[in-house]
């Protein structure tokens, strides 16, 4: 199947949002 | 009526769950006894959730580790996922807790929810921080120490990652030979 992959700069941008 | 984008309530799944665990050294108790499972989270607003809630580890105290590990696999050699495997270990000096203890923590977490090391990250069991007095040490444990292609793969992005110049040599050490060791330092399987 496909692999979730996430990178540095989308998961600090979640970090911020509400 | 309102219509509201899925992207405002629907969280980000990760590919993984995983388990934040705390180890706090009380001499009078067993390792096993010291560990504690902090807890799991899924998706990558949980992840975060449980980041900014928790102390920095620059904040902890000497003697203590956080682990995030697989949910499944526990954050010692003994599991059976970990008994064959090993790690890329980054050893800091004490200078280096104030500059990039945290920064390389936080780093070496977002590799692991996010899959930084591609079709390899299966290889990965979690990772290890230990604030020691002597140096503190950040570990990615994979789970077989001969898988050379994934073993190095997953090294030469880690190293890129936390931008460690690449006169700086890591090493990676099966997790047998670190609790076989005789003196001080264990012998590397791969740089």
């Amino acid at each position: 199947g496909t692999r979730i992959i996430y990178d540095r700069k989308f998961l600090l941008e979640c970090r911020s949002s509400p | 009526q309102k219509v509201v984008s899925p992207e405002s309530y629907i969280k980000h799944p990760l590919q993984n769950k995983w388990a934040l665990w705390f180890f706090k050294n009380d001499k009078s108790k067993t390792w096993q006894a010291n560990l504690r499972l902090i807890s799991k989270f899924d998706t990558v607003e949980d992840f975060w959730a449980l980041y900014n809630h928790i102390q920095l580890s620059s904040n902890l105290m000497s003697g203590c580790d956080y682990s995030l590990f697989k949910d499944g696999i526990e954050p010692m050699w003994e599991d059976e996922q970990n008994r064959r495997g090993g790690r890329w270990l980054i050893t800091l000096s004490k200078q280096q807790r104030k500059a990039d203890l945290d920064r390389f923590w936080l780093e070496t977490l977002l590799c692991l929810v996010g899959e930084a090391f591609d079709d390899h990250s299966d290889d990965v069991c979690g990772a290890v921080i230990n604030i020691r007095a002597k140096g503190d040490k950040i570990a990615i444990w994979t789970t077989d120490y001969e898988n050379k292609e994934a073993i190095t793969h997953i090294g030469r992005v880690y190293k890129e990652r936390l931008g460690v110049p690449p006169k700086v040599i890591i090493g990676y050490q099966s997790h047998a030979d670190t609790a076989t060791k005789s003196g001080s330092t264990t012998k590397n399987k791969f740089v």
